[in-house]
């Protein structure tokens, strides 16, 4: 049941680079529930992570949203920074497609502040670059400034010309 | 499902093509 259980996330992943969305979704949702019967924290952990974005290739995005949640918080359970971060990110991402932006920009503003926490540069100039397009949206052109210049300055300090 | 209405936004257009190659592995 534990092999059929690694089995069913392989084959998601696989339908998933295919772009057989529909059919790696199923997959994930069989992994899903073999990870659950198992009390296995991690793999339903990944197996919402490959759910949501499935579901953003699917233009569902508010599912996308949900599963992006209940990521969030198994990371948080596990004491996983990185993949918290990683969750607030996608929740951003997610929250701008569904055009509510301030929903956006706070899970913008949380992964913010783990890269920060976590040292992580790349991580601080994207999230300051969707804070500053986030800023926008919302008709708030003082503070979309402040992050465009932080993201100016982080860029330029990881050398990235882009 | 809704359409990709904000493809414009380039910090999106960017996440979602990282995202295509993203799979967490067993």
């Amino acid at each position: 049941r534990a092999a059929q259980g690694r089995a069913y996330g392989n084959l998601g992943n696989t339908q998933y680079l295919l772009g057989n969305f529909t059919e790696a979704a199923t997959f994930h949702k069989e992994r899903l529930a073999i990870a659950k019967e198992f009390g296995d924290k991690a793999a339903e952990r990944r197996a919402y992570s490959n759910l949501g974005n499935a579901h953003i290739f699917l233009g569902r995005f508010d599912v996308a949203a949900e599963y992006y949640k209940k990521t969030l918080q198994l990371a948080r359970q596990l004491r996983d920074q990185a993949v918290e971060a990683q969750a607030c990110y996608s929740l951003g991402n997610t929250y701008t497609l569904l055009q509510d932006y301030e929903r956006a920009a706070e899970y913008h503003l949380r992964h913010l502040l783990i890269a920060q926490e976590l040292a992580d540069r790349v991580g601080e100039g994207r999230a300051c670059w969707s804070l500053g397009n986030a800023y926008v949206s919302m008709g708030s052109p003082a503070q979309a400034l402040t992050f465009a210049k932080k993201h100016l300055q982080i860029s330029q300090e990881i050398g990235d010309r882009n | 499902g809704q359409r990709l209405h904000l493809m414009q936004v380039d910090s999106v257009q960017r996440w979602m093509e990282d995202l295509k190659l993203m799979t967490e592995c067993e």
